[in-house]
């Protein structure tokens, strides 16, 4: 995909998160551009430079779609919602234990600002679940917390 | 001239949505 004009700016880390899982899991890059898309359509498909990055991105789900056929978490909503849904929650529960053993370190910021995209991106699949607000909320903040305190040189609380 | 374009753009935009549903029909 060519860079996201800066229009796209809100979906830019959901399209990281797909080319970072592209090969661990191709379920997951498939769901983060799918939410990317239907958010760049809302946001502006009209602007030439937009509209031309949206076709390219739409050219791409179609290719993956092909090439993960007869996958059911593609072709079932039901199991696309739940394998997003167990991989954002096992990001969640690593950071989260991570961080009440005091262990704070990148990759357990990544893990916690990773779970709030994925959480983002299961609302392709409809409205998020109280529990679901409720992680996506907490990982977005933690992730923040711990991102400035280690910035800081502080010990998060 | 403006309306041809708005057509234009509008057509395309049409054809994203309709790429959007087929992609999102459940099989």
């Amino acid at each position: 995909l060519p860079p996201a004009p800066q229009q796209f700016k809100p979906i830019q880390h959901h399209l990281r998160t797909a080319q970072e899982h592209e090969k661990r899991d191709p379920v997951v890059a498939y769901f983060c551009r799918l939410y990317a898309m239907q958010t760049g359509m809302k946001i502006d498909s009209k602007t030439p430079e937009c509209h031309k990055f949206l076709v390219k991105l739409m050219d791409q789900l179609e290719i993956m779609k092909k090439q993960l056929g007869d996958n059911e978490s593609i072709t079932q909503d039901v199991v696309g919602n739940a394998h997003v849904e167990n991989y954002a929650y096992k990001m969640f529960l690593y950071a989260d234990t991570e961080d009440r053993a005091g262990r704070f370190h990148k990759n357990m910021i990544k893990s916690f600002y990773t779970a709030s995209l994925l959480y983002d991106v299961l609302t392709v699949f409809g409205e998020l679940t109280e529990e679901n607000i409720q992680h996506r909320k907490y990982a977005k903040w933690k992730a923040a917390y711990i991102h400035n305190c280690l910035k800081n040189g502080e010990t998060p609380q | 001239m403006g309306s041809v374009g708005s057509s234009v753009a509008s057509a395309e935009q049409d054809e994203l949505s309709q790429r959007l549903s087929r992609l999102r029909d459940q099989v």
